[in-house]
């Protein structure tokens, strides 16, 4: 699965 | 989303129309820094280079365009706008912050989480923004007496980085690998910049006087 997007924050 | 981010969110989005406030009922962009706003306009370019790739979420997406679409239009204001742009405080707003872009742009390119357009960027708007604040600082310190709306603006903009500190901390315990060591480092930095500012922030609030910072 992808990777979480880890820029999910502003 | 858990309450710290989102209350850092809130607040930085307090901060945004604090600003906005200041300058539309006051027609006057006294005692704010040109340079910070145009350093936040950079922040949030570099940042959501991503706005039309990765979709997160419909906040997610709004909070980008309204971040992007307020720092540019305030900067307008600041360079353009008739009346705004009279009482801005050039001679004191001097900050060189060409060296805080060169050098967080530096630290970019050496520490980010993968070397890719997107990210090195990212990383770069995360040291240029802990570090954006300071021509505001510098002008706070030279122009004396600081008016009710841009303490509270600077507050604001001061108080989202600690939320999210908070955040960090509240992620790190609750999921499973999560680390963002280059944003929580960066976000420390940031937020002790405005160390001795909460400080006469907070003296000023609890003598009830004006806001002073020492030259």
């Amino acid at each position: 699965t992808e990777q979480p997007a880890n820029h999910d924050e502003l | 989303m858990n309450i710290f981010r989102l209350a850092g969110d809130m607040t930085h989005l307090l901060s945004i129309l604090v600003l906005l406030l200041k300058i539309y009922a006051t027609k006057s962009c006294s005692g704010i820094s040109r340079k910070t706003q145009e350093l936040y306009a950079i922040v949030f370019m570099a940042r959501y280079l991503d706005l039309f790739t990765d979709f997160i979420s419909v906040y997610n997406t709004f909070m980008k365009l309204i971040f992007i679409a307020s720092s540019l239009a305030i900067v307008w204001c600041m360079r353009f706008h008739p009346v705004v742009r009279r009482s801005y405080d050039r001679e004191l707003d001097t900050f060189r912050y060409f060296f805080l872009v060169g050098a967080s742009f530096a630290l970019a390119l050496v520490w980010h989480d993968k070397f890719t357009l997107q990210e090195v960027f990212w990383a770069f708007s995360i040291y240029l923004e802990a570090v954006a604040i300071l021509p505001q600082l510098v002008l706070l310190q030279r122009s004396g007496n600081v008016d009710n709306l841009t303490g509270q603006y600077v507050f604001f903009l001061g108080a989202y980085r600690a939320f999210y500190i908070l955040n960090w901390i509240y992620r790190y315990m609750t999921e499973p690998r999560f680390t963002r060591w280059i944003a929580g480092i960066s976000g420390v930095v940031q937020t002790a910049l405005y160390a001795d500012f909460f400080y006469y922030y907070f003296i000023s609030w609890k003598n009830n006087s004006k806001l002073k910072l020492p030259a």
